[in-house]
């Protein structure tokens, strides 16, 4: 069974993700 | 049919914070089993399985492809259904019962935002549509 997700907010993006180009 | 579980691959290392989450590796391969708005993601690898935050993930088939909704500059009428005190400048500091409008749903969780011509990153989780019960 899928447990319940976190409660708390996940974390912002990583800095890996921040480098793409949009 | 079969299910089909998407494949994606960690970006990035993540240490997890509570036992429901699953710790990543760069350039982990991992099924993910569902797809929450709040930005967590359930998914499974080899025996492994748990939360894991949607922005450490990126498409293995297709990397490039952009999965986040269009923004909309209408704005959308939501709640803060807890209070949010921010933690980096781009983000919104709301206490719990303010009206505010989304404009842009990123699958991170973190939605852009609209108070009172404000606008920033606020956690979905923390926030519910217009007008319907807690």
């Amino acid at each position: 069974t899928i447990k319940q997700p976190p409660s708390n907010p996940p974390p912002r993006p990583p800095v890996e993700a921040r480098k793409k180009p949009s | 049919g079969p299910i089909i579980l998407q494949t994606y691959r960690a970006i990035a290392d993540y240490a997890k914070s509570s036992s429901t989450e699953m710790a990543l590796a760069t350039g982990d391969v991992v099924d993910v089993v569902e797809k929450g708005e709040s930005g967590w993601w359930f998914c499974q690898m080899k025996t492994k399985r748990g939360w894991v935050p949607a922005s450490y993930l990126e498409p293995l088939d297709s990397p490039d492809e952009a999965e986040d909704p269009e923004p909309n500059y209408a704005g959308e009428p939501y709640v803060t259904i807890k209070a949010y005190t921010a933690l980096l400048e781009d983000e919104l500091t709301l206490q719990e019962g303010e009206n505010i409008e989304v404009i842009h749903k990123l699958l991170d969780g973190w939605w852009v935002i609209r108070k009172d011509d404000v606008t920033g990153y606020f956690p979905s989780i923390y926030l519910q549509k217009a007008g319907q019960d807690i």
